[in-house]
């Protein structure tokens, strides 16, 4: 079951908002959707402590002022997408950072 | 997790990488390469999760190879109160990308690895594309203290990192460095090549047919394996293991 991964590109020269179209658009990947944001929830409820989540709040309502470009663009097109809530992409994003003590 | 930088016989440099994080059923189904490209050249490649727009493990073609690995120190508001309050820091995961897009030598990507303040400490594994470019790199939040280099010509062929201070012994219930060095001095300098590395990447412990769930290279958290050769660029490839 030790199987490869699967390759996308990155065209670096769309929008920050595009970066990532051509991966959601896959259906293999279009169809692991529903499992993904019932699984992204799971993994935030467990690992970011409640206190912080008002945090994510603030940073998602000014996404722009608090990243740098292409990240926050990029993470809205990803939102747009797969219809994962932003908030929620972004703690994913955070959760390594958040986690790694 | 844990990183590996070898050097072969012929003075190739590799780099192995697994990477061991919770949820890892939910990871292994959203794990994918991504080629960075621009003017339909590849820039640089990671191997990253659906909806992650940092890198946690890439490649600049020709020039380097960086992985991540988790610093076992601190708390989750030590690096919530870093990100709030100094707004120098990056976050970890855009620091390696950010690296991979702008430094276009081994050594620009040691110094701002090294030296760039970040929200959470580290360990940055840094292979090159030439005859003795690989490090570890341990951070805290605002610097390196240590860069520890790879010396073939001192017998130092290779460098690892799990997640301990390599100058410190690892807790004797998390001690996956023993294994990877044993499995990496019985393949030897002569033997080490992609296969091997992930040979190296894929040991576990076994009694008979019976494999003991002892922390080991790999162990029950390992998501994916990645190999790499930044002067062979056509090498990496990432494989979602199912321990």
């Amino acid at each position: 079951r030790d199987v490869p991964v699967k390759r996308y590109v990155v065209n670096l020269d769309a929008a920050p908002e595009e970066h990532f179209l051509p991966m959601c658009q896959d259906p293999d990947i279009l169809e692991l959707i529903p499992m993904l944001k019932k699984d992204a929830k799971d993994m935030i409820t467990s690992l970011v402590p409640e206190e912080v989540l008002p945090l994510v709040d603030i940073l998602t309502a000014d996404l722009d002022q608090y990243l740098p470009q292409p990240f926050a663009g990029e993470m809205r097109g990803i939102a747009n997408c797969t219809g994962i809530d932003l908030g929620e992409i972004v703690i994913l994003n955070l959760a390594y950072d958040l986690t790694a003590f | 997790c844990t990183s590996i930088v070898a050097q072969d016989a012929k003075g190739t440099i590799w780099h192995g990488r697994n990477l061991d994080y919770g949820f890892g059923d939910f990871l292994r189904n959203i794990t994918v390469m991504l080629d960075f490209q621009t003017k339909g050249q590849t820039l640089y490649t990671s191997t990253s999760y659906l909806g992650y727009v940092g890198a946690l493990t890439g490649q600049r073609p020709n020039k380097f190879t960086i992985t991540v690995d988790e610093r076992d120190q601190g708390a989750w508001w030590m690096n919530a109160l870093e990100a709030l309050l100094n707004k120098k820091a990056s976050l970890v995961s855009f620091l390696v990308r950010e690296t991979l897009a702008e430094a276009d030598t081994y050594d620009v990507a040691i110094q701002r690895l090294a030296y760039t303040p970040l929200i959470a400490p580290v360990y940055f594994i840094v292979g090159g594309a030439n005859v003795a470019e690989g490090a570890v790199i341990t951070r805290d939040r605002e610097s390196a203290l240590d860069i520890w280099t790879m010396n073939p010509a001192q017998g130092r062929w290779f460098v690892l990192e799990t997640n301990y201070d390599h100058w410190e012994e690892p807790p004797a219930d998390d001690n996956r460095r023993m294994p990877t060095m044993k499995a990496m001095n019985t393949t030897g300098q002569a033997g080490i090549n992609a296969s091997s590395m992930f040979q190296v990447s894929s040991t576990r412990p076994q009694f008979g047919h019976v494999v003991l769930s002892v922390p080991h290279v790999l162990n029950k958290g390992t998501t994916y394996t990645a190999i790499m050769s930044a002067a062979q660029p056509q090498v990496y490839n990432t494989w979602v293991r199912w321990p």
